[in-house]
C-alpha cells in the first residue's frame, strides 16, 4: 500500500450530490454506502450523512464535461472514476459508465466507490493486482472483501478498529456508522419524457430543467448530470411551479404552492421563502422578458408583470396570457426567455417559440424530448432536426429514450 | 514490431498520465528511448505482466483496461 495523507479526524461526514442514471436511485445510494461500511469496519472510522451544506466528503457523477472539475473523463472505458486525497475529499464517477449492481455487466459502483474512497481518506495505489486499491478495475466480485494489503493500508493511517471503539459504535446504534436517507427522493424522471415542472435560463447563460425533485442543465452538445434540486439550492423543496432569474437583480426566484423562494447563484436571501400574497397560489411557468426588464408570472389563462425593483400594483391582473402572448396555450408548465432572444412556452410534451412580437412562429409546437432533450425519436431514420435552428450544434449526442438503456436491472 | 508514431504517442500519454513517466520540467515532452523503456518495464512488473520494456499484446490489452484516474506510484524514479 502506499500512503498519501491522512484525515486528522475519524468521526467524517459525507454527502451524495447526484447519482447516475443507468441505476436505481436505492440501489446507488445503497452501493455507495456499502462503498463506506468496508472502511468503517476495519478502522476505527465512522461517517456520517448529510442532505444538506458542506461535507468532509463529497461524491458526484459527472462526464466530459464539469463546471467543478477540470479533470473530465473520458466516456465509457478507460478512467472510471477519480478522487482527492485528505483533506479535500471530492470523489467523482464518470456518469458515461453503465453502473451496476450485482452483475458482472458494466462497472460495479460498489467496488468502484470503496476505491476511490480507499483515496479520500488517504490510500494510494496498491501493488497487489487483487488488492481494492490496485489501480485496474478487477471486475465484479459477488463476495467481495478488502485485501489485507488494503486492511493494512487503512490501519496504517488510522489504527486498528479496537474492541471499545467497536462498542463505542454499538453504544452510536441510534447513530450508525453510516446513517440511512431521511427523505426517500422520488423516482429520477427521464428527461426523455419531455414532461417539466419548470425551466430557466439561469446565471452564466445556463439553462435549467426541473422535474420532480430533480434539476439538470440542459446545453447544445447533450445534458448534463442530474442532481437532487435541494443539493444545489438548499432549502428549496422539490416539484416546483415555476423558476426564474432575473439578470437585471441576478436574483432567482423558484414558486411552489403558495411561497416564494429567493436566491443569489446557490444561496438563499435572507427572510425567504416569503409566502405569496398578491398573486395567486400554485403558478403554472414564470419568465423574465429582457425587452422590458420584466418578470411574468403565469397560471391557468392569465399573467402578473412584475416589476421586481419597483411597488407594481397588481390589482389589475391577471390579465388574458393571449392578449399578449399570441397562440400560447393556457396552463403552460414552463416557460422561459432563452438566449436566442426568443420565448419558449412548455406544456406536456410539446414547446411554443415566440418570435420577438411575442406571437407563437409557424410549425410549432414541437417535442421537447427530442429538441431540447437530445433524445431519439422512437422512429429510426429521422433526424434531429434543431427545436431552436441553427443555434444549436449538428453534433448533438442524443439519448436513447427506450426505457431499459435508463436502468440495469440488477439481477 | 516498431511503435507506430499515433501508438508511440498513445503510450507515452498513458505512462505520464499515471506516473510511469516524469514530465520533464523544461522544455516539450522529448523524453529518450531509455525514459519509455525504464517506465515500461516499471508498468509491466506492477501490472504483473513479462517485463521487457517493450509493447506487446498483452501491455496493449492492459492499458486499454477500465482504470482510477489516480497516478501509480510504481515507478520508484518519478515517485521520488
Amino acid at each position: 500500500y502506499l500512503l498519501l495523507g491522512r484525515w486528522r479526524k475519524k468521526h467524517l461526514t459525507f454527502r451524495i450530490l447526484n447519482l447516475p442514471s443507468t441505476l436505481p436511485p436505492s440501489t446507488a445510494r445503497a452501493a455507495l454506502l456499502k462503498a463506506f461500511k468496508y472502511w468503517s469496519n476495519v478502522a476505527p472510522l465512522t461517517f456520517r450523512e448529510v442532505q444538506a451544506g458542506w461535507a468532509d466528503i463529497r461524491l458526484s457523477f459527472h462526464g466530459r464535461q464539469s463546471p467543478y472539475c477540470s479533470n473530465t473523463f473520458d466516456g465509457p472505458g478507460r478512467v472510471l472514476a477519480h478522487a482527492d486525497i485528505p483533506e479535500l475529499g471530492s470523489v467523482h464517477f464518470d456518469e458515461d459508465e453503465l453502473w451496476t449492481e450485482g452483475t458482472y455487466r458494466g462497472v460495479n459502483l460498489r467496488i468502484i466507490a470503496a476505491h476511490e474512497l480507499g483515496h479520500a481518506l488517504g490510500l494510494g495505489h496498491s501493488r497487489y493486482t487483487q488488492a481494492l486499491m490496485a489501480p485496474v478495475y478487477a471486475g465484479y466480485r459477488p463476495f467481495f472483501k478488502l485485501h489485507p494489503d488494503d486492511v493494512a493500508g487503512i490501519q496504517a493511517l488510522y489504527g486498528k478498529k479496537s474492541p471499545e471503539t467497536r462498542d463505542k459504535e454499538e453504544e452510536q446504534v441510534a447513530v450508525p456508522t453510516v446513517s440511512p436517507v431521511t427523505t426517500e427522493p422520488s423516482p429520477m424522471p427521464n428527461p426523455c419524457s419531455g414532461e417539466l415542472d419548470a425551466m430557466m435560463l439561469g446565471p452564466r447563460g445556463k439553462t435549467y430543467a426541473f422535474r420532480g425533485d430533480y434539476v439538470w442543465t440542459v446545453t447544445d452538445s447533450g445534458l448534463g448530470p442530474l442532481f437532487r434540486v435541494s443539493s444545489l439550492w438548499e432549502g428549496l423543496p422539490g416539484n416546483l411551479d415555476a423558476a426564474v432569474y432575473s439578470p437585471r437583480t441576478q436574483w432567482i426566484h423558484f414558486f411552489k404552492g403558495d411561497k416564494v423562494w429567493r436566491y443569489i447563484n446557490f444561496k438563499m436571501s435572507p427572510g425567504f421563502p416569503k409566502k405569496l400574497n398578491r398573486v395567486e397560489p400554485n403558478l403554472d411557468a414564470a419568465l423574465y422578458w429582457p425587452l422590458n426588464q420584466k418578470v411574468f408570472l403565469f397560471k391557468a389563462s392569465g399573467y402578473w408583470q412584475w416589476d421586481e425593483l419597483a411597488q407594481t400594483d397588481l390589482s389589475r391582473y391577471p390579465k388574458p396570457i393571449k392578449e399578449l402572448f399570441t397562440g400560447v396555450p393556457d396552463h403552460p408548465s414552463a416557460a422561459l426567455s432563452w438566449r436566442d432572444g426568443r420565448v419558449y412556452f412548455f406544456k406536456g410534451k410539446e414547446y411554443w417559440r415566440l418570435n420577438r412580437q411575442l406571437r407563437v412562429e409557424k410549425g410549432y409546437p414541437r417535442k421537447i424530448a427530442h429538441n431540447w432533450m437530445h433524445c431519439r425519436p422512437q422512429t429510426p431514420g429521422t433526424s434531429t432536426s434543431s427545436a431552436r435552428d441553427s443555434t444549436r450544434s449538428t453534433t448533438d449526442t442524443v439519448l436513447d429514450n427506450t426505457p431499459s438503456t435508463m436502468y440495469t436491472t440488477a439481477d | 514490431r516498431a511503435l507506430g508514431p499515433a501508438e508511440k504517442e498513445a503510450v507515452v500519454d498513458y505512462l505520464l498520465q499515471y506516473g510511469y513517466l516524469q514530465k520533464p520540467l523544461e522544455g516539450p515532452n522529448h523524453f529518450r528511448l531509455e525514459d519509455v523503456t525504464e517506465a515500461l518495464r516499471a508498468f509491466q512488473e506492477a501490472s504483473e505482466l513479462p517485463v521487457s520494456g517493450q509493447m506487446d499484446d498483452a501491455t496493449r490489452a492492459r492499458m486499454k483496461q477500465p482504470r482510477c484516474g489516480l497516478e501509480d506510484p510504481f515507478n520508484q524514479k518519478t515517485l521520488k
